[in-house]
């Protein structure tokens, strides 16, 4: 692990004599291996691992006792630092009902986000929701997704033909007549650099503008994280992060990545198959996780 | 003998930088990097300008692999089996697979439908296999998948199939009991079919991270994979995780996923591969 690896580094330099500046240098190379390992952006290192050092040295870390131990609080803590604070409300819509976008890359997770984050509205704040299927491409998809309405109870609305953009726009008056105050749109996974089907989803903004819209990503992700991340929130200025299959061992590193880079709050996690498996996101949890 | 001076550190760094962008991983890259600099010290590298052909050689040799093709069975059917995590590419890489034995090699495949937990996976499964034009043995949803794949195989023999592809439901390696599961599956094809399963893939999302090292190992303590497909290859990720999946458990990269169409699987290029990623 990280700790042992920094109090093998310290036990070692004591014997040498004093530790110096170029020491802390050192540490920070092990660091840095550990939260690559970790699947933390290399680019988003570069500026964590400065701030780090010039915390340690202000921290005067080389004078104490346990210089190992005094870092690894300072990464940690930068790491919640990072994380923000908790902001997992959702945006509520005073004049309609409230609409959510769901996107993503492929098989990230978002159908099965779908549901459960309409069961937890529904569960935790008493909401009435709609689930909307506007992945046209997907064979099955909206099958998925009434099979999920179904075993949850909630209705879905679903075109049979037509594009996502008029499916969506359209959900909304439905949900208007049938008195359901929380829309969710589950979108089709897609590449960030597919510019027609990144046009999509920005036609499904412009007609519904959503009061939320989130990034669904998959916790393993690795160094190509922040690509994505960042050409979605550019494209969409997404609202809020969900990380899915948290229940793994990923480290999780793209969750500091796609934080650092985007800005962006990660509301929820994903923590298993079964629509009950949605958790509120807590930052402190997390760099735990990623600092192994 | 000619003074060459000394490695420029700079460029190694860069380099590492390039391999680690693409999910290598920091002990992998540095370790590539370290036979460069000895590569140099040796004269192996006469010049700063021929490091990164050299690197791209080196790659390359590691991923290179002898028996590429998929393994085929002495005597139809061949079975190969399908698995990997939840949401990676599996059930479309088989459908792509079927296309191609059936509409590039004329074959007759017989797809089993063991994803029996999923909302809508045997759906999607069936949709597919009518869209190909390739058979399918599916049960009620929630049924044993193993009760799936011993009909399947029994099907496969009985009807003369050439291949026979087993879908599995998406599952991580932390899921003990999943895992046991997918271990029962590759029983119950062995038991019925000698040889069988003649190929076990492993789908990997490119996206993956690290990770992707874990699932492999894992996965492959289970039921012996026999090659990878790395999906998604047609996004920006990079999938390097693969080259110290090869490193260090011997695991092929044997089809690569271009698309989410029928025609989107390609055979593994190790020269093209490395080129992509050290672009
Ligand atoms: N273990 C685990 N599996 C999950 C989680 N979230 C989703 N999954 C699984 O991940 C797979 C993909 O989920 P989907 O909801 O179909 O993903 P998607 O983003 O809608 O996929 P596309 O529509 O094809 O882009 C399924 O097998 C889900 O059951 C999670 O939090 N934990
Ligand atoms: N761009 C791209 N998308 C792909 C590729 N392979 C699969 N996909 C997409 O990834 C998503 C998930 O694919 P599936 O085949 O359902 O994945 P799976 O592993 O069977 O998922 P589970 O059964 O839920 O674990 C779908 O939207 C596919 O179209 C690929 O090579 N490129
Ligand atoms: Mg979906
Ligand atoms: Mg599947």
């Amino acid at each position: 692990t990280l700790t042992e690896s920094l109090s093998n580094i310290f036990r070692n330099l004591r014997g040498k004599g004093t530790i110096s500046e170029k020491n802390i240098h050192e540490v920070m190379r092990e660091v840095r291996t550990a939260l690559l390992e970790a699947d933390v952006s290399h680019k988003v290192l570069k500026t964590f691992l400065k701030d780090v050092t010039e915390k340690a040295i202000g921290q005067e870390v080389i004078k104490s006792i346990r210089p190992d131990q005094q870092i690894i609080q300072i990464v940690h803590e930068e790491l919640v630092h990072l994380m923000g604070e908790t902001d997992t409300k959702i945006n509520l819509n005073q004049k309609r009902p409230t609409v959510i976008m769901m996107a993503g890359l492929q098989g990230s997770g978002k159908t099965t986000t779908c549901g459960k984050l309409a069961r937890f509205l529904n569960k935790r704040q008493g909401m009435s929701p709609l689930l909307v299927a506007a992945d046209v491409q997907r064979p099955a998809a909206i099958d998925q997704l009434q099979i999920i309405g179904k075993e949850l109870g909630y209705p879905v609305y679903s075109e049979d033909g037509g594009r996502p953009q008029k499916i969506c726009r359209r959900s909304i008056a439905y949900a208007e007549e049938h008195g359901n105050n929380v829309i969710i749109f589950d979108t089709a996974g897609r590449l960030h650099i597919d510019e027609p089907l990144m046009q999509e989803l920005r036609d499904i903004v412009r007609l519904t503008a959503p009061d939320e819209i989130f990034l669904v990503c998959d916790a393993m992700l690795g160094q190509d994280a922040v690509n994505s991340a960042s050409e979605f929130n550019k494209q969409l200025e997404i609202s809020g992060i969900v990380f899915t299959k948290l229940d793994g061992d990923a480290r999780g590193g793209a969750v500091m990545s796609i934080r650092a880079i985007t800005g962006k709050p990660v509301k929820f996690v994903g923590v298993g198959e079964k629509l009950d498996k949605i958790e509120e996101f807590r930052p402190a949890g997390m760099a735990d996780r990623i600092l192994g | 003998r000619i003074f060459k001076g000394s490695i420029s550190e700079e460029r190694l760094d860069e380099l590492e930088e390039i391999m680690l962008k693409a999910d290598m991983g920091p002990r992998t890259a540095v370790s590539i990097v370290d036979e460069l600099r000895e590569a140099y010290a040796d004269g192996e590298i006469k010049e700063m300008s021929e490091v990164r052909d050299f690197l791209g050689n080196r790659l390359v040799d590691l991923l290179a692999q002898e028996e590429n093709e998929l393994n085929e069975a002495e005597k139809p059917p061949t079975v190969i089996m399908v698995a990997g995590v939840n949401g990676s590419g599996k059930t479309t890489t088989i459908a792509k697979l079927a296309h191609h034995f059936k509409n590039n090699l004329g074959k007759k495949v017989l797809l089993a439908a063991s994803d029996t937990f999923r909302a809508a996976a045997c759906e999607q499964l069936e949709l597919w296999a009518n869209r190909v034009g390739v058979e399918i043995v599916k049960h009620q949803s929630g049924a044993d998948p193993a009760a799936v794949c011993f009909d399947a195989a029994d099907a496969a023999v009985a009807r003369g199939m050439d291949v026979l592809i087993v879908d599995t439901a998406g599952r991580l390696h932390t899921q003990t009991n999943l895992m046991k599961e997918l271990n029962k599956i590759r029983r119950v094809v062995e038991k019925k079919i000698p040889g069988a399963p003649h190929e076990v893939l492993l789908v990997l999302d490119a996206t993956v991270g690290q990770n992707g090292l874990v699932q492999s190992k894992e996965f492959s303590d289970a039921i012996q994979v026999t090659g990878l497909v790395l999906a998604k290859l047609d996004g920006t990720a990079k999938g390097g995780v693969v080259v110290s999946i090869k490193k260090e458990l011997d695991i092929p990269v044997k089809l690569i996923g271009v698309g989410e169409k029928a025609e989107d699987l390609q055979p593994f290029d190790p020269a093209d591969f490395v080129e992509a990623l050290l672009e």
